[in-house]
Order: C-alpha cells, then sequence, then structure tokens
C-alpha cells in the first residue's frame, strides 16, 4: 500500500508545470523515504530530478518500494480537475496497474478521484556524481527565468560567465547581441532576493536557451534558483520545493567541434 | 550528439 497525502495540494500541480515541458512519461519511484523522480529528455541532453521527501507530507506510508510509471500529459489533465486550496493523496496498491488520485476541498464538501493507469516504463537507473563546482550562483527565480525568455530573442544558445565580480549572461544572434550582467548583492533585506556567488575559478559555459527556458517553468516553486557550473560537467539548475524536496535540472553545455 | 555523451558519461560516474 503507498498513500501520500499533501495539505498543499498545489506544489504538486506546480512540481507537474516543471516537468511536463520536459519530459512525457516517467517513473515515480516511492521508498519509505519518499518520491524520487529521475528521467533523461527525449533528446537526451538534459536530466531531470525530483525528490520529494516523505517528511514533507502531512500523511505517508509506503510499505514496499514501487515505481509507479506515469504518462505525464495524462497525470497533468488530471492535476488539473484539482483546485489550489485543494488537498492531493497519492494512493497505490502493491503490484496495482493503476494509481489513484484524491482531490479534497479544504473544508472537505467536496471529494473528488480519479484513477490513472501507470505505464511499464523500461528505464535505466542513473546515478548522479557527487561533484564540486568551481561556480555557483543563487539568484532570484524570476529574474532567471526574464533573463532567459529575454535571451532567447537573440540566439538559441547563451554564454554564462561566473566571476568573482558577477554573472554575465550573453546571447548573439542575427539581429545583434544581448548582454545581462549581474553584481552580487552588497546587503540585502530579503535572502531570496539577493544575487549570491560562490567561486573557486572563473568559468564560463554556453548552453542551449531552449532548455534553459523549459527549466524555468519551476519557477513559481522557488523565490530563488541555484546554478552549479564547472568546466566539462553538466550546468545543475536546482529550485527548492519548500519543506519537502527539490526539482534539479542537468544540462550538458554545448561543445564546439 | 557530444552533449549526450557527456551526459552518459557524467552519470555514469556515480
Amino acid at each position: 500500500m503507498f498513500e501520500a497525502r499533501l495539505l498543499q495540494g498545489s506544489l504538486l500541480k506546480k512540481v507537474m508545470e516543471a516537468l511536463k515541458e520536459l519530459l512525457n512519461e516517467a517513473a515515480w519511484d516511492c521508498s519509505d523515504a519518499g518520491i524520487q523522480l529521475q528521467a533523461m529528455d527525449n533528446s537526451h541532453v538534459s536530466l531531470v530530478s525530483l525528490n520529494l521527501r516523505a517528511e514533507g507530507f502531512d500523511k505517508y506510508r509506503c510499505d514496499r518500494n514501487l515505481s509507479m510509471g506515469m504518462n505525464l500529459g495524462s497525470m497533468s489533465k488530471i492535476l488539473k480537475c484539482a483546485s489550489n486550496e485543494d488537498i492531493i493523496t497519492i494512493k497505490a496498491q502493491d503490484n496495482a496497474d493503476t494509481v489513484t488520485f484524491v482531490f479534497e476541498s479544504p473544508d472537505q464538501d467536496k471529494v473528488s478521484d480519479y484513477e490513472m493507469k501507470l505505464m511499464n516504463l523500461d528505464q535505466e537507473h542513473l546515478g548522479i556524481p557527487e561533484t564540486d563546482y568551481a561556480c555557483t550562483i543563487r539568484l532570484p527565480s524570476s529574474e532567471f527565468a526574464r533573463i532567459c525568455r529575454d535571451l532567447s530573442q537573440f540566439g538559441e544558445s547563451m554564454v554564462i560567465s561566473c566571476t568573482k565580480e558577477g554573472v554575465r549572461f550573453s546571447a548573439t544572434g542575427d539581429i545583434g547581441t544581448g548582454n545581462i550582467k549581474l553584481a552580487q548583492s552588497a546587503k540585502v533585506d530579503k535572502e531570496e532576493e539577493a544575487v549570491v556567488i560562490e567561486m573557486q575559478e572563473p568559468v564560463s559555459l554556453t548552453f542551449a536557451c531552449r532548455y534553459l527556458n523549459s527549466f524555468t517553468k519551476a519557477t513559481s516553486l522557488s523565490k530563488s534558483v541555484q546554478l552549479s557550473m564547472s568546466p566539462e560537467v553538466p550546468l545543475v539548475v536546482e529550485y527548492k520545493i519548500e519543506d519537502i524536496g527539490h526539482v534539479r535540472y542537468y544540462l550538458a553545455p554545448k561543445i564546439e567541434d | 550528439s557530444r552533449e549526450q555523451m557527456m551526459m552518459d558519461r557524467f552519470f555514469q560516474m556515480a
């Protein structure tokens, strides 16, 4: 028996938005520690890793580990039937071929349930290596979304260069060039509005704007986002999900032939 | 592509 009840159901709706542009289907791996999802996008240059800890749920029960293959388009349709205020419960029997989503209104006067067929996904389990990054940059998530959107107009790819002084985002294309420089915040009233840079060595890498824009679909999950970069390894874009977990996106830098 | 190879190499390191 698996059962996970989330008082703040809107978080699951937001998680869905953060996943569905990159992934058509994915396995939700449930254990007594919580729910994990890890999948490469179709083109195999980005990876999405979601972690929702058991303690973050109002009620969580997982008698035995299970991996639920879900079509994310179908799951998204179902979650659209939940109101933002609803409490959402995900339920499945052991070895079941369906999963049930239950939506309760806050005053319990409306309860809906939707059963969805599970899929058999033949998925590879990838490990994520512990990595020391040369630069980590924390900035407001809305600022990052704005930068990705603005620079996408100039070209298909964007250079992110990080030095002690700050971080520069640049894109070049037919119409010209765009550069956005963010300095490290001197002092801030609210931590989530800060730009904070930790740097071992300067790094400059090029990334496809299309993927960065897809990652920013997670913006509503967190006020700030963290970018981690090192030469020759994938970029990590991390959004924390309140007290419950995180979604991390990995993206290979563009490599010149 | 070389990007795909980098992803495979990175995630196999774990």
